[in-house]
């Protein structure tokens, strides 16, 4: 049998609502570390990373690996019928053909139980190689939420390029063009309002913001996003979940024609 | 004008 229990249950919640745009269904493959998935969104441009391990859950069993897929849209209406501060159990049965989800009040007095048929999924699996990036940008994920949204008002691309003042977001389209741009941050009260960059060498990379901003939904999981670039290479917009594990998006750049 | 690109591209099929 696999159980999961997540004593901090909005965290699921946030995690579906981050990725139910971009993927459609995916697979949780069910292991004794933890509970992975990797899906590409359905122009194969982006891939969706997510990786929770085993000690984030209270308890956690798993007996032997098992591949659950879920519709997310379906997952992420289910979700809604819990409250934040719920626990929130999965649970699948050996052999069986459904996912149950159990949310718990805190004080153990309503219990609800849901059982989501399974669906079978035809999911490619890609290697995702290591990476030396030629510059990682950290910065709060409101911040990259909002210059995001704002970039979409002038284009459907944005540039970004890394140097060692900073970095700096620029979009043109028709109705004109705007940029902004993030210096390295001195001195913050707090290291979750820092905005660093670690540069190995000056990069300059344009996507996609249609992507970009549905990455950007994930921000309400953690209050950093780190930004990894790398010339020709895929970006990587990586939130951590807590101290449990990671969501990573990555996003294959716009070629210069 | 851009070309957007395909993640297969990148990531090779397991």
């Amino acid at each position: 049998m696999f159980e999961a229990r997540l004593p901090q249950g909005q965290i699921l919640k946030k995690l579906i609502e981050a990725v139910r745009e971009l993927v459609t269904d995916a697979n949780f493959e069910c292991k004794p570390s933890g509970l992975s998935l990797q899906a590409m969104d359905s122009s194969h441009v982006s891939l969706v990373s997510l990786l929770m391990r085993a000690d984030g859950f209270d308890p956690y069993q798993c007996d032997r690996n098992r591949t659950l897929g879920i519709n997310l849209r379906t997952l992420a209406s289910v979700l809604k019928c819990s409250s934040n501060d719920d626990i929130i159990t999965i649970r699948a049965e050996d052999d069986g053909d459904s996912a149950i989800l159990i949310f718990e009040s805190p004080s153990s007095d309503r219990l609800s139980e849901f059982d989501l048929k399974l669906v079978d999924i035809d999911n490619e699996q890609l290697v995702i190689p290591d990476t030396q990036y030629d510059a990682v940008v950290r910065m709060p994920s409101a911040e990259f939420q909002r210059i995001v949204r704002d970039m979409q008002i002038l284009g459907d691309s944005v540039t970004i390029a890394c140097s060692k003042d900073g970095v700096k977001f620029s979009a043109n389209g028709e109705i004109g063009s705007g940029s902004v741009r993030l210096k390295q941050s001195s001195a913050v009260d707090s290291e979750d309002d820092a905005v660093t960059v670690d540069l190995q060498q000056a990069v300059s990379l344009t996507f996609a913001l249609r992507y970009l901003s549905l990455f950007s939904k994930a921000a309400p999981l953690s209050p950093t996003v780190t930004l990894s670039f790398s010339k020709d290479v895929p970006l990587l917009v990586e939130f951590r979940i807590a101290d449990m594990g990671h969501l990573r998006f990555y996003l294959a750049p716009k070629i210069d024609e | 004008s851009y070309l957007q690109e395909g993640i297969v591209q990148y990531f090779v099929p397991i």
